[in-house]
């Protein structure tokens, strides 16, 4: 099988933090999480906002950084979060 | 559609705006075209009547800024994040922000202000994100031809469920 192309794992490091920084942005609720959340924080917690993006704008749920929702997160966009504060 | 938790609206049918700063790269007339037509987009569906001011607070106060602003919502230079604006209330409500660092164009060689202007004079007047992609209210940006525009069907319905429909 042909091995993956060199430059992948510095791409998806820099997806990740791009995806991050995105989510924190406009995928937070201010006034705090839930109690249940607060016990599923750091990746599980990345995981539900991305399906949570990915549900916002219609693309197949799957809770992974894959090429439609990195396309999502590169478009220009409004500042407002997507969910509610 | 969505509304912000709430439903805060307007509780008066005449509001004010003011263009506090101007953007270097367009002409002040153009800014002011701009904005004039996309709150006109929203008056065409609901009872609203939008009146300019040049001093003083305005409900809609309306500025072009850089980076760190002191709002708590600093913009991020080229690209990214174009606007945002506050959901209607006092003070900060209703108030929107442009970010300086980004091209506008009344046109299409970069971001078209009437386009940004008009989605987010939806959030001022209380509309919050909408999920349909033909949505104005959709949070990614997508050129609208300023001259001829007529709000989408959702939001319209948005708008309309805060305000209720223009008696024509």
């Amino acid at each position: 099988a042909p091995s993956p192309p060199a430059a992948t794992p510095r791409t998806s490091r820099n997806n990740y933090h791009l995806a991050q920084a995105y989510l924190d942005k406009y995928y937070t609720r201010k006034g705090g999480h839930q109690l249940g959340e607060m016990a599923a924080r750091g990746a599980s917690s990345l995981v539900k906002k991305i399906k949570e993006l990915q549900a916002f704008f219609g693309l197949r749920v799957t809770g992974k950084l894959d090429r439609s929702t990195m396309d999502v997160i590169k478009r220009p966009r409004c500042g407002v979060p997507d969910v509610a504060n | 559609y969505r509304l912000f938790p709430g439903e805060p609206k307007w509780k008066k049918n005449t509001l004010t705006y003011r263009i506090s700063k101007y953007t270097p790269s367009m002409a002040a007339a153009d800014v002011d075209k701009a904005v004039e037509m996309a709150l006109q987009a929203w008056g065409s569906a609901v009872p609203l009547t939008f009146v300019r001011v040049t001093s003083g607070e305005a409900d809609i106060m309306i500025s072009f800024e850089s980076g760190d602003h002191g709002d708590s919502y600093p913009f991020d230079g080229p690209r990214g994040t174009l606007a945002h604006a506050f959901a209607p209330g006092e003070g900060l409500g209703g108030d929107t922000h442009f970010d300086n660092a980004e091209k506008w164009t009344m046109g299409t060689n970069g971001f078209n202000l009437f386009t940004v202007a008009a989605h987010e004079f939806g959030h001022a007047l209380g509309l919050a994100h909408s999920t349909d992609p033909s949505a104005l209210m959709y949070p990614t940006y997508k050129y609208q031809h300023p001259y001829g525009f007529h709000l989408p069907k959702d939001d319209v319905k948005g708008i309309q469920a805060l305000y209720g429909p223009r008696k024509t």
